[in-house]
């Protein structure tokens, strides 16, 4: 049986949230090792790929492999019911049909639980092949949201293009066009405001911007994003979380005409 | 702006 207690429902509840409007029916896939979901959205375009590692969670038991299908929609509407301190045990048994969630307000001595339908999903995994990518971008996940929600205002696509004098967003659209540079920025006083470039070779590479605002919703779950890109393969964009969990997406690239 | 790629096209099944 698995059972998994957060401290916060916060956790479970942003990253629920950061997925929900991409991908509807998944699998969670937990194992002794954690809790792991890997889903494209309908038009196979983007991937979305979490871990929840068993050490995000205490504590955290698994005997055996249970596969969760869930409909986010579904789960979405029970987390409402989850205020954001509460704390959060996940329960099902070996071979379930329902996921067992229970919301524990410690100081209103308030407990509340819910019976998820759980539905057989098959589901094709990818693998997703180890990369050494390019270039590299750790920046503050607040500035990457405004990146993309300004140059969806002028055009439906996005040029990312690292160079080792910093990383540049432009796009093009009917009414003009704009763009943004960062550059490598270490205030050593505001960690969280940090740009870093790792630059391998220089890179530049088209993508939706369409996909790239539907990801900015994990922003609550991480002050810092990455962007991993390398010539024609798939942009991965990282919201890290302690002890090594994350929220990765992967969204193919537009390439030639 | 280019030709939207698919994911599968990069990633493959398992």
């Amino acid at each position: 049986m698995l059972e998994a207690r957060l401290d916060t429902a916060n956790l479970f509840k942003s990253a629920v949230d950061a997925i929900k409007d991409l991908v509807q029916d998944c699998n969670f896939d937990c194992n002794d090792s954690g809790i792991a979901l890997q889903a494209m959205d309908n038009s196979h375009v983007a991937l979305v790929s979490m871990m929840l590692k068993a050490e995000a969670f205490s504590p955290f038991r698994c005997d055996r492999n249970i596969a969760l299908g869930v409909n986010l929609t579904s789960l979405t509407k029970v987390l409402r019911a989850a205020g954001r301190d509460d704390t959060l045990t996940l329960k099902a048994e070996d071979a379930p049909d329902v996921l067992n969630l229970v919301f524990e307000a410690t100081a209103q001595d308030r407990i509340s639980e819910y019976d998820l339908k759980l539905m057989d999903i098959d589901q094709e995994h990818l693998g997703i092949p180890d990369t050494e990518y390019a270039a590299t971008i750790s920046m503050p996940s607040a500035e990457f949201k405004r990146i993309t929600t300004d140059l969806m205002a002028m055009s439906e696509s996005v040029t990312i293009e690292a160079t080792k004098d910093g990383v540049k967003f432009s796009s093009t659209g009917d009414i003009g066009n704009g763009s943004i540079t960062l550059r490598q920025h270490t205030p050593v006083d505001k960690p969280n405001e940090t740009v870093e470039i790792e630059l391998s070779e220089p890179v530049a590479l088209t993508f939706s911007l369409k996909y790239l605002t539907n990801f900015c919703k994990a922003q609550p779950l991480s002050n810092q994003v990455k962007l991993c890109l390398s010539a024609e393969v798939p942009l991965m964009v990282e919201y890290g979380l302690e002890g090594g969990s994350y929220l990765r997406f992967y969204l193919a690239p537009k390439i030639g005409d | 702006t280019g030709k939207q790629q698919s994911i599968l096209g990069f990633f493959s099944k398992t």
